[in-house]
């Protein structure tokens, strides 16, 4: 493993665990997309359900049992807890996840490495996690709300998309037969769609400051 | 290939 990969693993947790622990503290899960977040929670349960049958690491298994628990933890505030729920934005958060997650699911019953039960539900999670942040883009362009999404969050998000693609390019120049095109392609894609999301962010970031400006 | 049938990362 290099420290590219390692470094991303390390900002991708500390990216949702950041976001658990601010709508632990703030009690509040406003501008925060239930959808994307029970994105997530497919993404990591399909592709972890190799938990099961392959075993690479130790490091490898804690770090999907944390990953899946993180994400149904933020999920089980938004939508249960006693006064997190209350915050949640349920009449703007409407994006239709089905004309996500059927796409998805039928990409990679036709584009896959190999047709199998693991390897369709691993391809599955690649395809959706690149277009996952989607209705949350969408809420944000309906709300301007940045109240939970902090920049660090959106910081620590980014830098995990960054650091992974300098993994790949690191590790196709230094190991043999390296190459995934599968992943590379789909997180070119999640990095642009990411991108959109980073654009949406700072204007509404820049529009709030403008509101809360002394006249 | 052998990448595609190991998932090594996360």
């Amino acid at each position: 493993m290099n420290i590219f990969r390692f470094a991303g693993d390390m900002t991708h947790l500390c990216s949702i665990i950041v976001l658990l622990l601010k709508i632990q503290a703030t009690k509040s899960c406003a501008g925060l997309s239930l959808r994307t977040q029970e994105l997530y929670a497919i993404v990591f349960v399909s592709r972890y359900l190799d938990l099961f049958f392959t075993f690479i690491s130790m490091y490898n298994v804690i770090m999907k049992l944390i990953f899946i628990s993180s994400s149904f933890c933020i999920i089980w505030y938004m939508r249960c807890h006693r006064i997190v729920a209350q915050t949640y934005d349920r009449e703007q958060d409407t994006f239709r996840v089905a004309f996500l997650v059927v796409p998805c699911f039928m990409l990679s019953l036709m584009i896959n490495h190999e047709f199998s039960f693991t390897e369709v539900l691993w391809t599955f999670s690649i395809y959706l996690e690149a277009v996952a942040i989607l209705p949350q883009l969408v809420l944000l362009q309906r709300t301007f709300n940045i109240d939970t999404l902090t920049s660090n969050y959106i910081f620590l998000l980014g830098a995990y998309r960054a650091l992974y693609m300098l993994n790949w390019i690191y590790r196709y120049f230094t190991e043999r037969d390296y190459s995934q095109w599968i992943v590379w392609t789909s997180g070119t894609l999640q990095t642009a769609t990411y991108c959109d999301f980073f654009y949406y962010y700072i204007l509404s970031w820049r529009k709030n400051e403008r509101l809360s400006l002394p006249s | 290939g052998p990448a595609a049938s190991s998932h090594d990362e996360l």
